[in-house]
């Protein structure tokens, strides 16, 4: 069973259409292995990116390096995954 | 095995197994009304289960419903199956559901990407894809919502097999693309396509593979926005409507596309709540407040439907 420990959703404010190309070009680094739940296509809309922990320190910097805002969305996806389990447990018996 | 489901928590996130007894239980109460057909199995050989309801009659005009596509939002699943519930045991009863039945069927395919699902109760939470396996690739699977045959190949979707957009080496190229489709082909009368996704709140028409708008834009518009305000109007949850390009991005391949190019006019696609922090890991005391606005939705656009013969 994967786990998904210290990875968090991002969610990025682009404020221009060189900000999207940005965060495009960022779509195609694989190694990164970055999980896009709402792609990047034009400055009025939230990007939403899950970024695994191993991860986490690159695409900062980079989001940093071009001045690009963003919040996180959630703090730590296992977290939440850990509580569903619970939840299911519990919805079982 | 218990042939009832009035013990069925609608509240709970459940397995396959136990989606597919609670299909089995819910076409042995409502005998008359609701039977349960295999439109077709997935790469892993899992049936795909569609639960068609009708009162009866030949060549009737039909409503098409999946949820699931993306394995992993699994309150389109749970929502699809208390959907189910709502329209057996309430023919009737409410005038709407049985004036609609007594002119139309449905078909709801309620778990569309099975393998998916499977796999992300058992190996990986976040998968979105089929499991298709290709000759001398490492990755796995392709995105069924690229992989329909609506600008197939276009922006908005990847040619990397290791990517969570991989659209696959052609169009319908995965077995449970190829099945709705060729059901919907054979079928010939499907006046509505009405699929159901999670994340952002978002109700869309066509096109996502190019940012022009369709022919029937006005109507579909006035149609998504009345039932967006009847979903609104139970919790207050707020959705945004519009074409996929120009709500969420463009992106090639998707079913509603395909839907709208082969002349269902009314294709939609519902990408439901998620308070905006869980995305598709919403919490399960969710699942029945979601369901409950959807319906409202749904039901809207289904009326429209009924009214409007084309």
């Amino acid at each position: 069973m994967e786990t998904f420990s210290g990875d968090q959703v991002l969610r990025i404010r682009a404020s221009s259409d060189d900000q999207i190309d940005k965060l495009q070009l960022l779509e195609t680094l694989e190694h990164l292995q970055l999980d896009f739940w709402l792609h990047p296509s034009n400055p009025a809309l939230p990007v939403d990116i899950r970024v695994p922990f191993g991860s986490l320190q690159a695409v900062r910097a980079f989001l940093g390096y071009h001045d690009i805002k963003y919040s996180i969305l959630i703090e730590d996806v296992q977290g939440i995954l850990n509580e569903e389990k619970q939840e299911m447990i519990s919805n079982q018996r | 095995r218990e042939r009832s489901n009035s013990n069925f928590n609608y509240g709970a996130y459940h397995s396959l197994e136990s989606i597919y007894t609670a299909m089995d239980d819910l076409a042995a109460e409502y005998h008359g009304l609701v039977s349960k057909l295999q439109i077709g199995e997935s790469y892993e050989k899992r049936p795909l289960y569609v639960l068609k309801f009708s009162t009866g009659g030949p060549d009737r005009p039909a409503i098409w419903l999946d949820a699931g596509i993306h394995a992993r939002e699994w309150v389109t699943q749970a929502t699809a199956l208390w959907t189910a519930q709502k329209i057996a045991s309430e023919y009737g009863t409410d005038p709407s559901i049985t004036s609609l039945l007594d002119t139309m069927d449905i078909f709801l395919l309620v778990v569309t990407n099975p393998d998916g699902y499977v796999y992300s109760h058992t190996k990986n939470r976040m998968w979105r894809k089929t499991r298709s396996k290709a000759a001398g690739s490492f990755c796995v699977g392709v995105d069924p919502n690229r992989n329909w045959d609506a600008g197939f190949g276009g922006p908005g979707s990847s040619d990397q097999r290791c990517s969570d957009s991989y659209r696959g080496p052609h169009a319908n190229s995965e077995v449970e693309v190829k099945s709705i489709v060729d059901f919907i082909k054979n079928h010939g009368n499907i006046k509505a396509f009405l699929t159901i996704h999670s994340y952002s709140q978002l109700l869309m028409y066509p096109y996502g593979y190019k940012c022009t708008e369709p022919a029937d834009y006005r109507e579909l518009d006035t149609v998504g926005k009345a039932a967006a305000n009847a979903l609104t109007s139970l919790h207050g949850t707020s959705f945004k409507v519009g074409t996929i390009c120009s709500t969420i991005y463009q992106a090639s391949g998707g079913s509603i596309d395909w839907s709208y190019d082969f002349g269902i006019k009314y294709s939609f696609a519902f990408e439901l709540r998620d308070t905006g922090r869980y995305g598709f890991l919403l919490p399960a005391d969710q699942i029945i407040p979601t369901a409950e606005e959807t319906w409202l939705g749904l039901k809207s656009i289904m009326e429209h439907v009924r009214d409007h013969p084309y």
